[in-house]
């Protein structure tokens, strides 16, 4: 599964995720990635997009409860998505990542497995790769 | 301005010992690329929507990681693909489930976005109505790579299903 979000100069934001699923998945099965509100979710709060086992992001609605708890919950982002990735998602029954960006363009990362391909860039830094924990 | 684009590539069990620094370059290499691509978009006043669909395209075309060239494979030997966008201004969404022959799925996520009263089309309609917009198609051997061939056999030999990264990484 690949993923991006983004905001832009303008303030506007936008989730995208695309995936071949899992290996040796069912033929049929569907995961999260193109359920809105599960893997993919972009409002004027948070932009998100997961990777994982898609049927935990599914029950949890996970990328729509990450908005829901910044903008209820009053999080932050990078706690909001914690919360999503080491509390939601395991008690949905599965493991995986989130990536997140928010109204003010603040980055929020997190997964529960041992790594998680991702990259960051914040315009005029330099861009930023890692892929283990 | 604070313009910020994010990209994954997938998590899983990503093990540094199992994976060859060629390999790890590679990667890098090709996140580095997408976030690239993202970044011509912003710098430019580009939207948030453009960027991040650029930058997934970029990540589909790279047979390393698991969406259009280089996708798993299905238990019947064959390749699914899903892909979604979500415009938070606008609050549009679109999406495609269970794809076989869009080269780049995200596009047709955002073609049902734009282009239908639709969210989510699947299966077969969703390929020929990326075909009838003029999406590029791609023969089914396009998307087939033989590491992910090869993590197919290992899946079924642990009869496990697996996410892209939870197989070993030197497969085949």
């Amino acid at each position: 599964t690949v993923g991006a979000v983004a905001r832009d100069a303008a303030g506007r934001l936008a989730a995208a995720t695309s995936t071949g699923g899992m290996t040796n998945k069912r033929a049929g099965r569907v995961g999260d990635s193109p359920l809105i509100g599960a893997g993919t979710w972009a409002d004027g709060t948070v932009a998100v997009s997961c990777t994982g086992i898609g049927e935990a992001f599914i029950r949890c609605a996970a990328a729509h409860e990450l908005s829901a708890l910044m903008r209820h919950g009053g999080l932050p982002v990078q706690q909001a998505t914690a919360e999503v990735a080491e509390v939601l998602v395991p008690a949905s029954g599965g493991s995986g990542g989130l990536i997140a960006v928010d109204a003010e363009g603040r980055p929020g990362i997190a997964f529960g497995t041992s790594g998680m391909y991702r990259g960051l860039l914040r315009l005029g830094a330099p861009p930023e790769i890692a892929i283990y924990r | 301005m604070n313009a910020t684009l994010l990209i994954h590539g997938g998590a899983g069990t990503i093990r540094r010992e199992e994976m060859s620094e060629a390999r790890e370059a590679e990667h890098r290499a090709a996140l580095t690329e997408a976030l690239a691509a993202g970044e011509a978009v912003l710098s430019s006043g580009g939207s948030a929507l453009d960027a991040v669909e650029q930058a997934v395209r970029v990540l589909e075309d790279c047979p390393l990681f698991n969406a259009g060239r280089g996708a798993t494979f299905t238990a019947a030997g064959s390749i699914e693909m899903d892909a979604a966008v979500m415009d938070g201004m606008a609050r549009m969404a679109g999406a495609v489930a269970g794809v076989q022959r869009i080269r780049n799925p995200v596009r047709a996520a955002r073609a049902v976005m734009e282009r239908t009263p639709h969210v989510l089309l699947i299966g077969p309609a969703a390929d020929d109505f990326a075909a009838a917009e003029g999406l590029e198609l791609a023969a089914p051997e396009y998307f087939r790579t033989e590491h992910r061939w090869q993590q197919l056999q290992a899946a079924l030999a642990a009869r496990r299903i697996a996410l892209d990264h939870d197989l070993p990484a030197r497969m085949g």
